[in-house]
């Protein structure tokens, strides 16, 4: 879901 | 994942390779800002705080460790060898934390996706990575003689931060409900921070002249 991947870019 | 993105991540990765490189080749650290050291250091303790509790990837977490792992090293060999820690340029490395930590945590505060310990800790590091070359720039202009390995550093410093623009222009044109205004803004605001030392280092090298940045 969108919650969890904007924060898959390190 | 897109090629913007994969190329942005290694030229970082890279950075920590020139900067590791130029330390230990030289034994000196001579024109690396401890301070911007230790507020990037800062920046992936608060990034990755979910480190063990969020998984997204094994790629995402090794690059995490990876580069949490590197801060640390880096920052034993400029404060605990005992050879490399003396070529610090302690006089000239003057910049204050607290002008870039203080408003970056205010505005963690102010400005987020959520209000949680978490998200605003992460918002912080966001806030904090736009601004924490600020000591290693103005160490730069006052260094004469940069070298060779800490102006290839900076810039593909520099470098990562324009790929990963291209990687979120790319990223909203092709996933939907892509838009990501915190972390867009801080990195534009990060890569401006460039410009002025992109335009000093390529014009040395297209004279083929050593980089100094006018003071």
């Amino acid at each position: 879901d969108d919650e969890s991947n904007d924060k898959d870019e390190l | 994942m897109n090629i913007f993105r994969l190329a942005g991540d290694m030229v970082h990765l890279l950075s920590f390779v020139v900067l590791v490189l130029k330390i230990n080749a030289t034994k000196s650290c001579r024109g690396i800002s401890l301070k911007t050291q230790e507020l990037y250091t800062l920046v992936f303790v608060c990034r990755y705080l979910d480190l063990f509790s969020n998984f997204i990837s094994m790629y995402n977490t090794t690059m995490k460790i990876v580069f949490l792992g590197t801060s640390f090293a880096i920052l034993y060999l400029m404060r605990g060898h005992k050879v490399i820690k003396v070529t610090y340029d302690r006089e000239q490395d003057t910049f204050r934390y607290l002008f870039l930590v203080l408003p970056c945590a205010l505005l963690a505060l102010l400005i987020h996706n959520a209000w949680t310990p978490f998200e605003v800790v992460w918002t912080f590091s966001i806030y904090l990575e736009a601004v924490a070359i600020l000591p290693q720039l103005v160490l730069l202009q006052r260094t004469q003689n940069i070298d060779n390995l800490t102006g290839n550093y900076v810039f593909l410093l520099g470098l990562y931060r324009g790929l990963y623009i291209l990687n979120w222009i790319y990223r909203y044109f092709t996933e939907p409900h892509y838009i990501q205004w915190i972390v867009w803004i801080s990195g534009i605001v990060q890569t401006i921070l460039y410009l002025d030392f992109f335009y000093y280092y390529i014009k040395s090298w297209k004279n083929n002249v050593k980089l100094a940045l006018p003071s």
